[in-house]
């Protein structure tokens, strides 16, 4: 089944957070990884937020994601 | 705390406001600021110096998209402002995003509060994922003294005490819906959902979620008071009355009704009840309860007026439930009753208590 465009766009705005607020690394992974890594940074927020952790761009994870807030990472070291 | 645990070598810190946001008038903004470093200082020995030029250890500025620090605002909402934890050259600067909306109060992005929170980030404070706290790092509004205990004791522990001792009253953690002595303030239900009132919080629970979702009451209602003490829903009018004090407020779904708060007396109540502690609508009969310490009260939704007869006792009336109550509902014929942890199931034909369980088993727990 193809993507409907509010799945893109939901991808794009949570590799976006994930790369601003929780260290991913932006640019090409190896096949495979990509998606492993976008999983674990997600369980990463969703632990911070106290969300359900599961890996996946849920309702509520995505809402979380859409909400105004602070350009300070969550986690991560801060260059 | 930021890696490294980054933190101001003196007490004395100085900031410079180098530009001025026009959405508010430029004492406004001095006042915000102002404010937002007091909020720190209170709690630790820091003190703020202001100064007019040179390079000061906080510089405030307002900018839009990339605004020369390689670290890029995104135009309205999302990202509202960044700071950078203490050190020098950028360390400890403060930028927020020219393309919000600036305002002193609960409309759009309260610069006092940003700005409180971005300050946080300049001594040395990192996110906090306790949704009560300051440091939260998602934007809500909040009426008083912003700090909570999480925030005061990560300051704290950077800074040490204020030796001044000045009073504050920091924020009650946000309450944890699996705590075993967990209490409701008010339960009621809100058009197939059910709303629960706790501290400065409610859980929303929604059939179509799986987990109890917890917000800050001034976040969606910034004009109910931080404290409920009783709500319900009346179905066939589509509100839901909360409660606070002496004064009630109504919501149509979300939306505050206007021509509220009204007075509680309004309803029939003598002047001498100042605090009504659980409410609730039984559908089968259109009679609303109202409790208030150890008796309850009987308002005809129809009429518009109290039953007469009333009030009666709750340990007479409803035995096995002690005799005061936290919150109600009501569901299928069945009163469910708050008091302190413990919730009783309490089955209005049978007049009698059919199940005991733990308040929070509502919230899955």
């Amino acid at each position: 089944k193809p993507i409907s465009t509010e799945e893109k766009d939901k991808a794009v705005l949570a590799k976006k957070y994930l790369q601003r607020f929780y260290g991913m690394p932006a640019g090409l992974q190896r096949p495979g990884k990509s998606s492993d890594l976008m999983q674990q940074k997600i369980r990463e927020m969703q632990e911070f937020f106290k969300l359900e952790v599961t890996g996946k761009l849920d309702d509520k994870t995505v809402e979380l994601m859409e909400m105004a807030r602070c350009g300070v990472p969550d986690v991560a070291e801060y260059n | 705390h930021f890696p490294r645990d980054l933190k101001w070598k003196t007490t004395n810190v100085t900031f410079r406001i180098l530009n001025y946001t026009p959405d508010l008038k430029k004492k406004v903004v001095d006042r915000a600021v102002r404010k937002a470093l007091n909020v720190w200082s209170k709690v630790t020995p820091l003190r703020f110096t202001k100064t007019f030029d040179g390079t000061a250890d906080i510089m405030i500025s307002f900018g839009t998209k990339e605004h020369g620090d390689f670290n890029p605002f995104d135009g309205p909402e999302g990202l509202l402002a960044h700071a950078y934890p203490p050190g020098i050259g950028i360390g400890g600067d403060t930028h927020f995003d020219e393309d919000e909306t600036w305002t002193e109060d609960y409309h759009a992005f309260n610069l006092f509060l940003v700005a409180a929170h971005e300050f946080g980030h300049a001594l040395g404070m990192a996110h906090s994922s306790d949704p009560g706290s300051l440091m939260y790092p998602v934007y809500s509004y909040a009426k008083g003294f912003p700090l909570s205990e999480d925030d005061i004791e990560g300051i704290q522990s950077l800074y040490g005490e204020n030796p001044d001792h000045e009073k504050f009253k920091p924020k009650p953690i946000a309450p944890e819906k699996c705590d075993p002595e967990l209490s409701f303030d008010a339960i009621t239900e809100l058009r197939g959902e059910t709303i629960i009132f706790k501290d400065r919080f409610y859980w929303r629970l929604h059939p179509n979620m799986p987990e109890p979702e917890q917000t800050l009451i001034k976040n969606t209602w910034p004009e109910i008071p931080n404290k409920v003490d009783a709500a319900y829903e009346n179905p066939e009018r589509d509100v839901v009355i909360i409660f606070s004090g002496i004064k009630m407020w109504a919501l149509n779904g979300y939306t505050l009704v206007d021509g509220y708060p009204k007075y509680i007396h309004k309803l029939g109540l003598p002047k001498t009840v100042r605090k009504i502690d659980a409410a609730v609508n039984i559908r089968d009969t259109g009679k609303t309860l109202l409790f208030v310490d150890e008796e309850y009260w009987s308002f005809d939704e129809q009429t518009g007026t109290m039953d007469t007869g009333y009030p009666r006792s709750i340990e007479d009336d409803f035995p096995g439930i002690g005799d005061e109550v936290d919150a109600a509902a009501y569901h299928y014929g069945y009163l469910n009753l708050y008091h302190e942890h413990t919730q009783f199931e309490y089955s209005y034909s049978a007049r009698k208590v059919v199940r005991i369980m733990r308040a929070n088993s509502i919230l899955n727990c």
